[in-house]
């Protein structure tokens, strides 16, 4: 159970909110907010290293596609969404209690790295390898 | 105007950044690159082996088929002379965070050593990446083909590390390294600088540069030219390096901003 916030007695006697409020309560602030019922995934987004004019001093790559997470974590999470367990369960009791526990979040699951050539001051070359900065995968967390 | 020429772009916002977006993206962009401020290289070293040699490297590491690099590389350098990667450098770069190749200081007009057919060069370690731990150290020298040399002759080229530069008397020298060449033979010479370099990193008043000989068969010294090698005024896609492979040997933390 989660419970409510500190100061508020949890009432007892109040009915307890059944699956079908939940889902009601679901579908009404779904379409007030017009929230995209896109569940958690993957979206492009590219790093242009020449929008940023400094193709003097970067040699390769022109820029890298990084992407980024978005999407909904609702409850019953799809098989497509990478979902750990504690974020189903999360999402479950997000419908119950709405208002205490939030839906879990649509963040990176898998990260990796890039490398990227470049001039220094002294017109040495450094070639370096950055990790964690594209996204492979995405998922409820 | 940017071109929208890959579908990577469809869904990015179709806008130019504005002067201050721009700004903000490049500060936020710099300290994930771990750097300062934008480098300005200087124009006229961008013609140098050193670039094409990492563009190999960046390439081998790369994971895409398709070879990186700018048109601008593939264009103005030939790929004749661009340095192989030897299966060493792989192994080098596998394990390394950091790749750097640094430019010889001493320009060919200063090499006071010219007359004495030995070569001087000196190497500026001082911009290294903090917390990284050099694991391993090459010097490259390129060698062309001789066509006027008997092709069974052979010369002997030798590294040496300048330990001290007395004022009044000999310079004192260390031999690092050295190898037999065929007049016939052409290619990159590569030359262990692992413990030297390491030793001008912990030490930088010990970096007193390279000296390098050339003898022939009979012992004696001569220009280096002689058996082809390019030690300074050869074309710049032939231009002599270190370069220095490096290991990250704590996280590095982002400056505050």
């Amino acid at each position: 159970s989660a419970h409510g916030h500190k100061g508020r007695q949890s009432n007892r006697s109040k009915p307890q909110r059944t699956v079908q409020d939940a889902l009601k309560a679901v579908e009404a602030a779904t379409e007030n907010l017009g929230i995209s019922k896109e569940g958690c995934k993957k979206h492009e987004l590219y790093v242009s290293f020449r929008d940023l004019g400094w193709q003097d001093w970067i040699i390769a790559p022109e820029g890298y596609a990084a992407y980024y997470c978005e999407g909904e974590c609702a409850f019953p999470l799809n098989s497509y969404m990478n979902a750990t367990n504690h974020a189903i369960v999360q999402t479950l009791v997000h419908f119950i209690n709405p208002e205490t526990v939030p839906k879990p979040c649509c963040a990176p699951t898998q990260l990796h790295g890039i490398s990227v050539l470049y001039f220094d001051d002294g017109s040495n070359v450094i070639l370096k390898k950055y990790r964690n900065m594209v996204v492979r995968a995405c998922g409820c967390h | 105007n940017f071109s929208v020429d890959s579908e990577v772009r469809s869904s990015f916002i179709q806008r130019r950044l504005r002067n201050q977006e721009r700004r903000e993206m490049q500060r936020e962009i710099l300290s994930i690159l771990g750097l300062p401020h934008r480098p300005r290289p200087h124009l006229h070293t961008k013609h140098n082996a050193a670039p094409m040699f990492m563009l190999d490297l960046y390439n081998t590491i790369s994971t895409d088929t398709e070879p990186h690099g700018y048109s601008y590389y593939k264009t103005v350098l030939p790929t004749q002379t661009s340095s192989v990667v030897t299966p060493q450098d792989s192994r080098f770069l596998d394990d390394a965070d950091t790749v750097m190749s640094f430019v010889n200081l001493i320009d060919r007009d200063q090499d006071l050593l010219f007359q004495q057919h030995t070569r001087e060069f000196r190497f500026d370690l001082s911009r290294i990446p903090e917390g990284e731990a050099i694991t391993a150290a090459e010097f490259r020298i390129y060698k062309d083909f001789i066509q006027e040399r008997n092709e069974n002759e052979t010369f002997r080229v030798r590294v040496y590390q300048v330990l001290r530069e007395p004022p009044n008397s000999e310079v004192e020298l260390l031999l690092l390294d050295q190898r037999e060449v065929w007049a016939s033979e052409e290619g990159w010479l590569v030359f262990d600088l692992t413990t030297t370099s390491n030793l001008w990193l912990v030490n930088p008043e010990q970096n007193l540069g390279l000296h390098l000989v050339l003898e022939d068969s009979n012992g004696q010294k001569r220009n280096p030219q002689m058996a082809g090698l390019a030690t300074g005024n050869g074309p710049q896609d032939k231009q002599p390096f270190l370069v220095v492979f490096f290991k990250a040997n704590e996280v590095r933390l982002r400056s505050v901003r």
